[in-house]
């Protein structure tokens, strides 16, 4: 399949989200 | 030494590979050097947690001690799952590691920045990352980022130099490459 890549931005703004607490 | 299989919960972000955090810290009461740099370090790893996704990630990153609360001598290994933090393991024996030193007080903000450029898959090299390493020791901290072949110069230096793109090293930080033969001598 495609290979998923994140970039740094897309991360931070993941670890602010409800989910992650 | 594994915790099972890896969950995908609906509606988070699947990484491309799971991984697995570990945690040692040098044995001081080994009196047998040589018994330390092999038997020992394997017994001292711990594996901490594994994440698949990227809120398991920042889910299990917001929980490890900050690093520069953690005691000399200890080291976080962030590995793909299925690969030990160890030369021994059949990924690392042909492989090798670039290591970046930097003044104490700077590694946390680079190790973080390392951490999500492997997690988002930023080094482009195919699957020969294997995991990184932050290394808490007395005058100066260490980073490392492991993969499986140290003689694909070509492989090497588009590690080189994706690190240098990704992680805003200061001026200060020095970077050299080591194949895990040449450690093990």
């Amino acid at each position: 399949g495609t290979k998923i890549v994140y970039e740094r931005a897309f991360l931070m703004n993941l670890r602010n989200s409800p989910i992650s607490k | 030494l594994d915790l099972g299989p890896v969950e995908y919960p609906a509606g988070e972000h699947r990484l491309q590979h799971p991984y697995c955090l570990w945690f040692s810290k040098r044995q001081t009461l080994v009196r047998n050097p040589q018994v330390q740099a092999t038997e020992g370090y394997g017994q001292s790893l711990r594996l901490v947690g594994q994440v698949a996704t990227v809120e398991q990630w920042w889910g299990l990153y917001i929980h490890v001690v900050r690093l520069h609360d953690l005691p000399q001598h200890t080291d976080l290994h962030l590995f793909k799952k299925g690969i030990r933090p160890m030369w021994e393991d059949p990924a690392n024996s042909k492989g090798g590691k670039w290591v970046i030193r930097l003044r104490k007080g700077q590694v946390g903000r680079a190790w973080e920045n390392l951490c999500m450029a492997m997690l988002g898959e930023q080094f482009v090299t195919g699957n020969e990352i294997c995991g990184v390493v932050v290394s808490i020791r007395y005058q100066e901290d260490q980073l490392s980022i492991w993969n499986r072949t140290a003689s694909d110069q070509a492989t090497t230096a588009r590690i080189r130099d994706s690190l240098k793109r990704l992680l805003n090293l200061p001026a200060t930080a020095t970077m050299e490459y080591k194949t895990h033969n040449d450690s093990l001598k």
